[in-house]
């Protein structure tokens, strides 16, 4: 988290730290379900990596409950049970990162409590939350100033158009073809040093449903170029609602 | 003469007849029938010579050591004794007959042709038993207590307790094993109301089926030889009920009613070598044995059609009102009845009624129950509320409620009558300490 604040005990239960392939993060949905982007547990540009979801499973190291990474450790990694990936995430098309994302089952469901607490999905029908300039807040435990964090941050960051977006990467003149799918959203700012950054992707983009007094995750951080040099590129939740909830529910 | 075979009917004729019977002609006949049996004869027809007092020709008719007259002459005869119908019985089973014809039978210089006489004689039981038909005194059927009568002889009886001898007329008694089987009857002493003999050694038995009890009742007089100090010391009334003695009696004091509650009573009556009291006299009757009235253990017990009495082979139901089980010690039962049996008891204890205990209720995942009524406890009509942990958990809960009450099948259920319990589902979107921005 770039430009961002420390976040205190509380203002974000849901955030999961997740160490599968490196550092990541992610939500708590439920009592048992975790919502990451699927690059964290399929990165691009692998190459020949074989390892089974079940492996991959077996492996995965999920946190929760605090906002320092050490008394995280301390309490305790939570199993996990299934991985869901999905379907349209193809760990081998480095430029398109359509379908980022993922459902970590449990093992065993959290006790919910001040410091672990699920966040919400959004509404099939409410779009306004992606409108430019819908104020949104990132947590994460990704790198600042070129240093892995150690305790939670958060910033906020405003969706942006998504006319912008696409116009903000045409410009770009690095050349990476990157494709800006309609499952994506951007947010952040062209010049304001605040964004999102590695070891962020998987944590969620959420916003405060002023109607129902209530927090809403609408993205998961996915991908950008560079941090902190113009928009972050975030999975647009709302596409996949239908997905999330065949396999919570079915399970 | 001629003895008449022992039969037990016949006739007897005049010699000749019906030609006209010889002159200086005697003939006799004894008739004989068997024992146990009168001759009864008549004259069928009767033709004699008539004569002043049959002084001539004549029949002459004897029993039991009597005259039963002398007859001679002709049907409506001015003189002699004609017999007509007149029936001849004696009093023992012999009869003589006896006729005398004298050397003529001329009535002023006619020979007159008498013929004679026919006559029948049959065999007619002798009712031995009618002190009037006795011959002699000692002759007399001597029976001591009863006589009875059949046609051709008799036999003697005697009274209850008393014993037939074997000369077949005298009674001895004999009460040392007297038995009644019916459901009721009447026992006395020997002689009752007479004084009773001495030295008497006498037992009554009454055995009657299995589940009746004997109920005794002493009619008046009551009358025992007694002492004014000494309990019974001549004269004992023993009753016994199932080989245990229930009384021992004596003096002029009637015992009244005695219910012995058994199927089985042995009655002594033993007197010394004098006494002049007149006894005593017990009417028995029975009736099914009686069961205690049966008694719930508690107020939760119900009866079902309580009867005033209950007798063998009665029954009752027991059920508990709502919200108790039956109990026989630990084990729950289904139903309960209870059978009078044969000797007054009841095939089974009474049972309890216990309060149903629904157990404790299901604890509720990331929740838990309270209990809203006093006392704090899983018996029938206890409500519990299921509550989650707030405010990280909401409660879920079917058409029923939150709330659960211990029911009388023993299960927590909802208002809806349902067992199953609320769950608690994780509460989104609402951190304890959410982000407050300040400086704008």
């Amino acid at each position: 988290i770039l430009g961002g604040k420390p976040a205190k005990a509380g203002n974000f239960p849901w955030q999961a730290l997740t160490a599968i392939h490196g550092r990541g993060g992610g939500a708590l949905l439920g009592d048992r379900w975790i919502l990451t982007a699927a690059h964290t547990i399929l990165p691009k540009g692998a190459g020949g990596n074989n390892v089974s979801l079940e492996q991959l499973a077996e492996e995965a190291n999920v946190f929760l409950g605090h906002t320092k990474v050490e008394e995280l450790h301390k309490m305790g990694n939570h199993p996990v049970r299934r991985i869901f990936i999905h379907p349209d995430y193809d760990p081998k098309d480095d430029y398109n990162f359509n379908g980022d994302i993922a459902l970590l089952e449990l093992k065993h469901p959290v006790t919910l409590g001040p410091g672990v607490l699920p966040i919400c999905l959004p509404d099939t029908t409410n779009t306004t939350f992606y409108m430019d300039g819908h104020v949104g807040y990132v947590s994460g435990f990704g790198v600042e100033k070129n240093f892995i964090s150690n305790k939670l941050k958060y910033v906020s960051l405003p969706a942006v158009a998504r006319e912008k977006c696409q116009s903000w990467l045409d410009s770009k003149k690095r050349g990476l073809p990157m494709i800006f799918s309609e499952n994506m959203f951007c947010a952040g700012f062209l010049t304001v040093k605040r964004d999102t950054c590695q070891g962020d992707s998987g944590s969620v983009f959420t916003v405060l449903d002023t109607g129902s007094g209530r927090w809403v995750a609408t993205g998961i951080v996915s991908w950008g170029i560079g941090c902190a040099e113009g928009y972050g590129f975030y999975t647009k939740i709302l596409n996949y609602l239908d997905w999330i909830k065949g396999i919570v529910r079915e399970e | 003469s001629s003895p008449v075979p022992r039969k037990l009917f016949g006739e007897i004729r005049s010699p000749g007849y019906p030609k006209p019977y010889p002159n200086n002609n005697i003939s006799i006949w004894n008739i004989h029938v068997p024992k146990g049996y009168v001759v009864k004869l008549t004259f069928k027809y009767f033709d004699l010579e008539p004569s002043e007092s049959c002084f001539y020709d004549y029949v002459k008719i004897k029993a039991d050591k009597k005259n039963l007259g002398r007859y001679c002459g002709q049907l409506g005869s001015t003189t002699g004794n004609h017999p007509g119908r007149k029936e001849f019985v004696s009093k023992g089973n012999r009869m003589h007959l006896a006729f005398h014809s004298d050397f003529s039978n001329e009535d002023n210089g006619t020979v007159i042709p008498y013929r004679g006489f026919l006559a029948y004689y049959q065999a007619v039981d002798l009712d031995e038993c009618d002190p009037n038909n006795a011959v002699e005194e000692e002759e007399r059927p001597q029976c001591q207590h009863f006589c009875h009568n059949y046609v051709g002889g008799y036999f003697c009886s005697c009274r209850t307790g008393y014993q037939l001898q074997s000369d077949h007329h005298s009674c001895k008694v004999e009460c040392s094993s007297e038995l009644f089987t019916e459901a009721s009857g009447y026992l006395s002493s020997p002689e009752y109301p007479q004084p009773y003999p001495e030295d008497l050694r006498c037992n009554y038995s009454i055995r009657l089926p299995k589940g009746l009890s004997i109920i005794l009742k002493f009619l008046e007089p009551f009358e025992i030889d007694d002492h004014q100090q000494v309990h019974c010391p001549y004269d004992q009334l023993k009753i016994q009920a199932r080989g245990r003695q229930i009384g021992e009696f004596c003096g002029t004091e009637s015992p009244g009613s005695i219910e012995t509650n058994s199927n089985e009573v042995d009655i002594l009556f033993l007197t010394d070598e004098s006494g002049f009291s007149r006894g005593w006299k017990i009417h028995y009757t029975s009736e099914k044995i009686r069961c205690p009235q049966p008694v719930p253990r508690d107020q939760f017990t119900i009866i079902r059609d309580l009867q005033p009495v209950y007798q063998f082979q009665d029954y009752f139901v027991v059920s508990c009102k709502t919200g108790y089980n039956l109990m026989e010690g630990n084990r729950k039962l289904l139903s309960f009845t209870a059978v009078c049996q044969a000797d007054g008891t009841w095939h089974q204890s009474m049972p309890r009624c216990e309060i149903v205990n629904c157990g404790s209720p299901t604890d509720l995942t990331n929740g838990a129950f309270i209990y809203v009524n006093e006392p704090a406890n899983n018996s029938y009509q206890s409500v519990i509320t299921y509550q989650c942990n707030k405010p990280y958990y909401d409660i879920v809960t079917g058409t029923g409620g939150d709330s659960f009450t211990c029911s009388s099948e023993g299960t927590w259920v909802d208002q809806d009558g349902q067992v199953r319990i609320p769950t608690c589902l994780p509460v989104c979107g609402k951190p304890v300490s959410p982000i407050t921005e300040v400086q704008r």
